[in-house]
């Protein structure tokens, strides 16, 4: 462990909670993709299958159980709970654009040809284009409600410091894993149109609004 | 290679 990959992980965490919080407080999931968040509640139950199989650290679990739960719980909040407020008329993004190709991906480029491995890599390769559907839907509304650009953020900024948690352990573990980082930045790419749109406006008070 | 061991992270 090392502290981008700590203060990473807090930051995805962070990014959930503040999701769910803001589903929850305000009973609405107005301008949230719903698509996007069932596609993240498919990459942790592909990727935490080992939860049952190998114990690897007490936070591991802990992380995974709390990721898994949060998932699915604003899943239900979003089809569920509050459906009455889901705007489906603008998250329209075709995901089987994403599954199909994200698959095929998986099955011909991976580490070995085992089940747990093929269904870890499509989640690696899931995640790093899950986000699509919902910044897609905010391209079609033309704007964002500022506390879904700081869920965005933290959920940027999460792999963007794992990006650097695996700079570390290249240096100092000799560990490098091709297929998370060529991911990773692949995910981390998508962010920077809304990073920028982020630091310049939502983070001097300005409301995010497209075009920019 | 290194990365078939067990995935550690999240």
């Amino acid at each position: 462990m090392n502290i981008f990959r700590l203060t990473g992980d807090l930051s995805h965490l962070a990014a959930i909670i503040i999701l769910l919080l803001k589903i929850w407080k305000t009973r609405s999931c107005a301008g949230i993709s719903g698509k996007s968040q069932i596609l993240f509640a498919l990459v942790f139950t592909t990727r935490y299958l080992d939860l049952f199989s190998s114990f690897i650290s007490l936070y591991n679990t802990v992380m995974k159980v709390i990721y898994i739960m949060c998932a699915y719980a604003t899943v239900y909040l979003i089809y569920g709970k509050f459906k009455a407020t889901y705007d489906g008329n603008h998250d329209t993004f075709r995901v089987e654009f994403l599954l199909i190709p994200v698959v095929l991906l998986a099955v011909l480029i991976n580490h070995a040809f085992a089940p747990m491995e093929i269904l870890w890599t499509f989640s690696i390769y899931l995640e790093s284009v899950a986000i699509l559907p919902q910044l897609f839907m905010i391209s079609k509304t033309g704007e964002a409600e500022t506390i879904t650009t700081h869920y965005l953020f933290f959920l940027g900024l999460y792999r963007t410091l794992y990006l650097f948690n695996w700079i570390w352990r290249f240096y100092f573990e000799g560990f490098f894993d091709l297929i998370a980082v060529v991911a990773g930045l692949v995910q981390t790419i998508l962010y920077c149109d809304f990073f920028y749109l982020y630091i310049t406006k939502v983070l001097k008070g300005k409301k995010l609004s497209l075009p920019a | 290679a290194d990365e078939l061991q067990e995935h550690d992270e999240l």
